[in-house]
């Protein structure tokens, strides 16, 4: 992360904001919504505090507008530049712009008005452009479901470096106990010794054996140097090893022990820059081929020769007919292939090139 | 492939000039400046460009920088004014 130089955020933690005026392209309740909850991802983790304000200038000003707009920082039209925010200060400083050419939504078609101001109120309390790719402040607009979205730890970091950390009453972290029987979305699976481990936000499932009751443990316990939220997950047997994906970096695990090594880039493995996190991972035994999934894509990689295939990911709609167009989790076990989709699960046979069970995502775990 | 024109490169030249002013303070007086001068400093801003996006840092205009370029993207700055 980066902060502005010179600029040590606001001096104050009650900060007020001010919608000067709408997009045409969205309701005026479904901006309120973004501009909120993009406020929230930074007062969750500070101890800032953001208030509406209607009838008087605000610390933190939010307009849309086209082309020059009295900032010395013109507007470039549809795509390019999608909005600027000024570092804390007086006047401008703290002030959100956003291009109204765009096209606005709150959804994934056009540009995202929450990952878009959430990534401008952090300029707006004094971050600058982070180099991290998996950042939220890194300059580039890449979309992910904003219902998935967490405050990724560069950003965490950087922004209580400037405000601290909010202060929370003290709670014992232990993982709370759902049953395995409701519906659950899980971040990534993989297999690790014959065992089956399910990641879903802090915590884990853990299958030992088909036949025994599913444990359930906060990531943290098992490693400590592993991240939470992660994305993606996968086994590689021939080395004994497990990696883990967050972001654009990949963690190693050997067993209970994460590699010294770790975390290392994910443009190592030969990713372009485009790529900013991996939402699925799995190893296929049978052909020695590992699978990376990344939107609608996937991205064969040969393990023995440490290189992507190609240079081009595939669809996974042409590669892996049935499976949709997205997987968020993947595993291989009795050589079939295992793809999650929100409360779902594909079995897919690699062979027949074919889906031959549709299940629920929680059908291992023994309720 | 269809080989690059020289309009391809006149046409690149130009994008990468406009990022380059927009996110890295390229200053140009809108006067034509010498080939050498004008050239190395473009290179500079591309090479930190590059050096900033974790790209292979070559100052040229290579397919990976221009795709980049093209990447949709928050209008401020990437480099302290």
């Amino acid at each position: 992360y980066n902060i502005f130089p010179g600029n040590s955020g606001w001096k104050k933690s009650e900060l007020t904001y001010r919608i000067v005026n709408y997009t045409p392209d969205m309701a005026a309740a479904e901006v309120d919504a973004a501009i909120q909850r993009a406020f929230q991802v930074w007062s969750d983790v500070t101890p800032l505090t953001f208030t509406r304000i209607y009838n008087s200038v605000a610390d933190i000003e939010i307009s849309f507008a086209a082309q020059v707009h009295n900032d010395f920082y013109p507007f470039d039209g549809p795509h390019g530049t999608l909005a600027h925010a000024f570092a804390p200060n007086n006047g401008i400083g703290g002030d959100a712009h956003f291009d109204e050419d765009e096209t606005w939504t709150s959804g994934s078609r056009g540009y995202n008005l929450f990952l878009v101001a959430a990534h401008e109120f952090g300029h707006s309390l004094g971050l600058f452009h982070s180099s991290d790719p998996s950042a939220l402040m890194y300059p580039t607009y890449h979309f992910i479901e904003p219902s998935e979205f967490h405050l990724p730890d560069d950003d965490v970091r950087g922004i209580q470096s400037l405000y601290g950390a909010r202060e929370v009453p003290v709670v014992p972290e232990q993982p709370s106990n759902p049953s395995s029987c409701q519906p659950i979305t899980f971040d990534a699976v993989t297999t690790l010794r014959g065992e089956i481990l399910f990641f879903t936000n802090k915590t884990f499932w853990r299958q030992i054996s088909q036949e025994s009751q599913a444990e359930h443990h906060l990531i943290k316990t098992f490693w400590d140097a592993l991240p939470n939220h992660i994305q993606a997950a996968y086994e590689y047997q021939d080395k004994d090893q497990v990696l883990v994906f967050k972001g654009a970096k990949y963690w190693v695990i050997n067993g209970y022990e994460v590699t010294k090594d770790s975390p290392k880039s994910i443009y190592d493995l030969g990713f372009p820059r485009t790529v900013r996190r991996v939402d699925a991972a799995v190893h296929d035994e049978n052909t020695g081929k590992t699978y990376f999934f990344v939107g609608d894509k996937f991205w064969s990689f040969d393990e023995k020769k440490q290189a992507m295939d190609s240079v081009t990911p595939k669809k996974i709609i042409d590669g892996l007919p049935g499976v949709g167009s997205k997987v968020h989790a993947a595993f291989q076990k009795n050589g079939l292939l295992y793809f999650f989709d929100g409360h779902r699960q594909y079995e897919f046979n690699a062979a027949k090139k074919r889906v031959t069970r549709v299940l629920k995502s929680n059908s291992w775990l023994k309720c | 492939f269809p080989a690059e024109t020289p309009q391809d490169s006149e046409e690149n030249a130009k994008f990468a000039e406009e990022y380059l002013k927009n996110y890295y303070n390229l200053k140009t007086d809108g006067v034509r400046q010498g080939r050498k001068k004008s050239g190395s400093q473009i290179s500079e801003k591309i090479r930190q460009m590059q050096d900033f996006f974790g790209l292979e840092v070559t100052g040229r205009l290579d397919s990976d920088t221009m795709e980049m370029m093209h990447q949709p993207r928050c209008g401020f700055v990437d480099v302290g004014e």
